[in-house]
């Protein structure tokens, strides 16, 4: 399972603003019911429908629950606390693992890129994620509890290529939140780097309290402070993303 | 709900730990599927009751699934995947939120002070450690998005006291993984002192890299490092929460 605080959102939203500024047509979609994605994108006080309506309404389409975040660049697809309430709605359901993917199937052909952002934990709304996903981008904190997370979640998107979703692949591992003098993190990452090979992106993304400001100013690094290292390294790793789909 | 990554389980293991020192008879529980508290009381590989089975199985009691950690002076319960199962299997129970409560009872002459280590999460688990507390203790990282969830677990907590458990309390909030020279920490940490008064521990955990190396030593940061500013902080914490028990 993927650890708490370790840069996921972060990356959803500054890779889907960095690639929509490469002109890419990009769907966001917050999956958290902590709905910290759908804080960057200063949504309307009076927003009625969200990803819960996705799931548990058979009639709900993703025209119904697309929002626009035009100063961003991108549409996303909200979440509030209402999702807490989902899985329960979803558990008895027949084919309950694939509800999101069928869901944005009709979506697939109006975006180049749909970037899910998930919560720190293993359900079922997660497992729609996997099921939903064809690769999955793993921000790793370089510390032995988050690298821990990181190999649970492995673990976990083999059992779901096996059974439900054989495409599903690994895309890359984004170091984050990267303290650079500490030895620890150093080690860690080196760790990683020689099991996980090419898998892992030789940029990572270093510490910096900037991004912590960014949520409250409803702002991507990229218009926050956009001649940052952090910038720089969320561009990069869209140039990658964006070169290694077209091959 | 409670952010992730924000200390959660860093404070429990050493706030249980220094409580210990202090020669209290403490008993830390492992709420969370990921198991990161059980990591660090070194477990035997062979454990094979777990807190899943004190809330699924009726039978199961404390002392059937309680583990010593005698070189840190505290005993655990442990948690580990199997308990992501859990939800499902309580979901139908009467009483489903205080089922933990009940299990706790027999325990409760036995130690002086039962922590309870809880996932970034708002679900059943969750609102069972709420009904089963006297008070909860907020680690809080000083960042828009984590005070964001500290409020939301605050307004969960009252509905929580109104409904079900009438003598849950605030014991504190504690500024943790804290970066002296940020503006945006500060900023952030003075708005929540202005906000909670003496909620608000007047001493915070300062972030430091040599907590993300407790966890594969297996030790509380007294042991790891026990002149440290992290080691002093996480005493006075302890010192401060026996005071207040006295009171
Ligand atoms: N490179 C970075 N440097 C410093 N702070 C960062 C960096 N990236 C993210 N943060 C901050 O760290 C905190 C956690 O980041 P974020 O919310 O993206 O993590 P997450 O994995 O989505 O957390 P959760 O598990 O709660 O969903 C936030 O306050 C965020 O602004
Ligand atoms: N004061 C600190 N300074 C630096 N690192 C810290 C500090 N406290 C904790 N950490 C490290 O930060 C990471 C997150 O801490 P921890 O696991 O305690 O958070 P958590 O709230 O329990 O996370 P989760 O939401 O995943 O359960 C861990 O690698 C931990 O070792
Ligand atoms: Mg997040
Ligand atoms: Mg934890």
């Amino acid at each position: 399972m993927q650890k708490g605080g370790v840069g996921k959102t972060t990356t959803a939203v500054n890779l889907g603003a960095a690639l929509a500024e490469l002109g890419q047509r990009i769907l966001l979609i917050d999956l958290d019911a902590q709905g910290h994605l759908t804080l960057y994108m200063k949504p309307p006080s009076t927003i009625e429908k969200t990803i819960y309506d996705l799931l548990v309404d058979p009639e709900t389409t993703v025209t119904d629950v697309v929002q626009e975040a035009p100063q961003m660049g991108v549409h996303y697809i909200p979440a509030n606390v209402e999702l807490a309430g989902a899985e329960n709605q979803m558990i008895n359901e027949i084919g309950r693992e694939s509800i999101l993917r069928d869901k944005l199937e009709a979506a697939q052909k109006r975006y180049d890129f749909i970037i899910i952002d998930c919560p720190p934990s293993l359900d079922l709304i997660v497992i729609n994620a996997l099921v939903a996903a064809d690769e999955v981008l793993v921000p790793l904190q370089a510390e032995f509890l988050a690298l821990r997370g990181m190999q649970e979640l492995l673990i976990t998107m083999e059992r779901v290529k096996r059974r439900l979703n054989p495409r599903l692949e690994l895309t890359g591992i984004l170091p984050t939140l990267y303290k650079q003098r500490a030895l620890h993190s150093q080690e860690v990452l080196a760790a990683v780097r020689e099991k996980y090979g090419d898998k892992v992106y030789d940029f990572g993304i270093t510490d910096s309290i900037r991004f912590a400001e960014t949520p409250l100013a409803g702002q991507s690094i990229l218009q926050y402070a956009k001649d940052s290292d952090g910038a720089r390294s969320y561009r990069a790793l869209a140039a990658k993303v964006l070169e290694n789909h077209r091959l």
